[in-house]
């Protein structure tokens, strides 16, 4: 059987709101080392990839590998019924055709039991090759969300640079154009700060749709910081970090040349 | 001009 008791159930929650805008529903590969998802958008542009480790749950068993095909839709319907500070547990047979959620507040005064369907989703699964990205810059999450929303209003397309010390994000359209600078910080231990690393010092700049940028963004209430990872004519990565056992990553095709 | 390509350019199935 499989037994998950997640203590900060509020994880789950932001990170299928991160999740069910992007994927209609996935299969949720339980195993002995963990919780993991990975799905791609209808278009085929983006892939988003969640793992949660068995060390960021409380309880953690896993007999057999399970496969939970989850509704998104309907998993977050059920989750938006657990308060933040409940624990939540999930629980399945061996071979499922349906998953038990049960949340219980931090007090232990209630206790809620639901019951998900399962579904067969016949997904492919995308390996992502090891890649030497040029550029990785850590910024803090909300400024991330801030510069996608605000440069979206410019246009469907979003420019991201990095050059020695510094990001720059521009967007053009028909109303004006903006570019917005982030410098990096001194300190880099902060949350607050900018951290700009480069492979060779060479700058690198790629085109991303605005829209999945925005998507991407609606997990940021799961970490104070994003990480950015660049690498010419290769998919952008943006990882927001589930503390230190899990993580939720999107990868996203650059707009290129025809 | 820019075009949005799919990621199976980049990825490979498994």
């Amino acid at each position: 059987m499989f037994e998950a008791r997640l203590l900060q159930g509020s994880i789950l929650k932001k990170a299928l709101e991160g999740i069910r805008e992007l994927i209609t529903s996935g299969n949720w590969e339980c195993s002995s080392a963990g919780i993991s998802m990975q799905g791609m958008d209808p278009s085929h542009v983006a892939l988003t990839v969640l793992m949660l480790q068995n060390d960021l749950f409380d309880q953690f068993r896993c007999d057999r590998n399970v496969t939970l095909g989850l509704n998104h839709a309907t998993f977050s319907k059920i989750l938006k019924c657990a308060a933040n500070d409940d624990i939540i547990t999930l629980k399945a047979e061996d071979q499922p055709d349906e998953c038990n959620l049960l949340f219980q507040s931090a007090n232990d005064d209630k206790t809620s039991d639901f019951i998900i369907k399962l579904t067969d989703i016949d997904q492919e699964t995308l390996g992502i090759p090891d890649t030497e990205y040029a550029a990785t810059v850590k910024v803090p999450s909300v400024e991330f969300q801030r510069i996608c929303r605000d440069l979206s209003q410019f246009g469907d397309t979003i420019i991201i640079s990095v050059k020695k010390g510094c990001v720059e994000f521009s967007g053009t359209g028909e109303i004006g154009s903006a570019k917005i600078a982030l410098k990096e910080s001194g300190n880099v231990d902060d949350d607050e700060k900018v951290s700009v690393e480069m492979d060779k010092d060479t700058p690198c700049s790629l085109s991303f749709a605005s829209r999945y940028l925005n998507y991407f963004t609606k997990a940021t209430s799961l970490s104070d910081t994003v990480t950015l990872q660049l690498c010419p004519e290769h998919p952008l990565v943006v990882s927001y970090d589930i503390g230190d056992n899990g993580s939720l990553k999107y990868y996203l095709a650059p707009k290129i040349e025809e | 001009k820019k075009v949005q390509p799919t990621l199976s350019r980049f990825f490979t199935t498994k």
